[in-house]
């Protein structure tokens, strides 16, 4: 009804409402795509920005670990920046003039839940296998990108188990099936939280990637960008060589199937907090990020490849 | 609804490749139920650690037996959570 608080965490329906009301309020610009559902049957829900036409599309995703709650507020917080500020705003406007953007800010919704209800540290999905005594898998280490390689376990307990098979997680298999579908995607960004990094690939393997430059420059310029509000800063680089080998990762797929702009956020840490980041941080968060995810997307805009 | 009542969160400074080495040991044993919020990289970089009441002893010991620096980064996990849901109760309450 308007009176939706983005500086405080919300559960997953009041999330899911809020999203229904943005595409209400703006219904030439944003509307509601569903790209599949979760585990448990919960839907997966996109918000797409389009002016109209098919253009060439940016890709970014929150909470893909459940209990990463500011990277789910920031998302909702980013969706109503772009949906109130489009013919306002000149980098927005001319954004959205050229490109389609798709956001989905909740990435994991069974762990989401789960986080709220029954384990607030929970990062996983929530899917079951027979005969198996854990629940859930690491969404982030069941791409087919390196899949069961260095950096994922193959112990169904562990928070970073990979899964019986690349995709075996319907939320991966879901957005994977959309980016091809869709086939027009040009930029690859998810927000993670917290460690104050932008990454880019690889994580699965350590050497470099044929455009390591363009992107370390990138990602340089975007850090500097988050810096610029609060001072907040971000150490940059590729995951596996400046940070920690991961495989399975979904820029690293996204990467690979030859999305050239593939980045990784995790957002601020307080060196005090972690998961538990007080409410209070969520619009700080939300706003340097966004001068981040600003500057990936100008220079998204103007090369075009 | 699971709680962590007493659990606290541990930052850990690693010196060497050494102190490295027994953090991914500790990271491997299931039994102490560890939660590694930020894992063991490279020696300097801080490891952040949740650790269940019943296994804080167990881990500050053998921290301390390896000389690995570490302090109390969240000392009541459940006292967080207690301040975060009543926060959320407040905010509902409002709208």
């Amino acid at each position: 009804n308007g009176n939706f608080n983005f500086e405080t965490y919300h559960t997953l329906d009041e999330i899911y409402q809020e999203m229904d009301h943005i595409v209400a309020e703006h219904p030439g610009l944003v509307s509601k795509v569903n790209i599949g559902h979760s585990f448990e049957k919960r839907p997966m829900n996109v918000l797409k920005f389009s002016t109209g036409g098919n253009k060439p599309a940016i890709w970014l995703d929150a909470g893909i670990h459940a209990r990463e709650w500011v990277t789910q507020a920031t998302a909702l917080w980013t969706a109503n920046k772009i949906a109130t500020e489009y013919g306002k705003d000149a980098f927005i406007t001319s954004l959205l003039d050229q490109m389609d953007l798709f956001l989905l800010p909740v990435t994991n919704p069974d762990g989401y839940v789960f986080s709220h209800t029954s384990n607030r540290m929970w990062r996983k999905t929530r899917s079951r296998v027979a005969g198996r005594a854990c629940v859930g898998v690491d969404p982030n280490r069941n791409w087919d990108a390196g899949f069961a390689g260095p950096g994922a376990s193959n112990k169904p307990c562990s928070d970073s188990y990979h899964g019986p098979s690349a995709n075996s997680e319907v939320e991966v298999k879901s957005i994977v099936d959309f980016i091809k579908s869709h086939g027009n995607f040009k930029a690859f960004i998810t927000i993670h939280s917290y460690s104050q990094l932008l990454m880019f690939p690889y994580g699965y393997k350590c050497s470099k990637s044929d455009t390591f430059d363009e992107l370390n420059q990138v990602a340089q310029q975007a850090a500097k960008a988050v810096e610029s509000l609060y001072g907040t800063k971000y150490r940059v680089g590729p995951i596996c060589s400046v940070i920690y080998q991961a495989s399975g990762g979904s820029i690293d797929w996204a990467y690979d199937y030859g999305i050239r702009y593939s980045f990784a956020f995790e957002l601020r840490d307080t060196g005090r907090y972690g998961f538990l980041l007080p409410a209070k941080q969520i619009l700080p968060t939300a706003q340097e990020t966004w001068l981040g995810l600003q500057s990936i997307m100008e220079y998204v805009r103007d090369h075009p490849y | 609804r699971e709680t962590f009542v007493g659990d606290q969160v541990l930052e850990v400074t690693p010196k060497n490749e050494d102190q490295i080495k027994n953090l991914l040991e500790l990271e491997a044993e299931e039994d102490l139920q560890l939660d590694f919020w930020k894992s063991p990289t490279t020696s300097g970089e801080t490891v952040h650690v949740r650790v269940p009441f019943v296994s804080l002893q167990a881990v500050k010991v053998f921290l301390e037996l390896q000389g690995i620096d570490y302090s109390i980064m969240i000392e009541d996990v459940q006292a967080l959570l207690d301040e975060e849901k009543e926060e959320m109760l407040l905010n509902q309450r409002e709208r």
